[in-house]
């Protein structure tokens, strides 16, 4: 289950907007 | 040019559009209870882009995370039917990269009408601002 947070936390952040 | 704390009254896209805005919005929705709605939102924007090897378990994480129980937030707001569609998905070996869509279309209508709004008015923003 650890990796399948891991995997939608990397899922959402790689969604965001990147500083500018 | 524009402060960005006035572009994020312009329209939910402009605020999710910006690093500082998703941060101030994510904590009034957190105070609020609901911050699921957007990070869901952001699982379902992250999935369309996220290579086929990893898609399947990715689909069953954001199923389990979101869909699965019927009381969450997120779960809550997204209708029946496309609840039973990404079901029907999800067990599927190659899931369609745009099987969360219409489901991120209802959460974003759920932002757009309710928590967006109030995140304007709310105090949060104001002192913001």
């Amino acid at each position: 289950i650890d990796s399948e947070d891991d995997l939608l936390l990397e899922c959402i952040s790689s969604a965001m907007p990147k500083r500018k | 040019p524009t402060p960005p704390y006035l572009k994020w009254a312009e329209s939910l896209h402009s605020l999710l559009d910006d690093q500082e805005g998703i941060q101030l919005f994510r904590n009034f929705l957190c105070q609020e209870g609901c911050a699921d709605l957007l990070d869901f939102w952001f699982a379902c924007s992250g999935f369309r882009k996220t290579s086929q090897d990893k898609r399947s378990k990715l689909a069953k994480a954001i199923y389990r995370k979101y869909i699965v129980d019927g009381t969450g937030i997120v779960s809550r707001q997204i209708k029946p039917a496309t609840k039973s569609f990404i079901r029907d998905c999800v067990v599927r070996p190659h899931p369609d990269p745009a099987m969360f869509e219409q489901a991120q279309t209802e959460i974003q209508t759920t932002m757009e009408e309710n928590t967006y709004p109030l995140f304007l008015k709310s105090d949060l923003y104001l002192e913001y601002t």
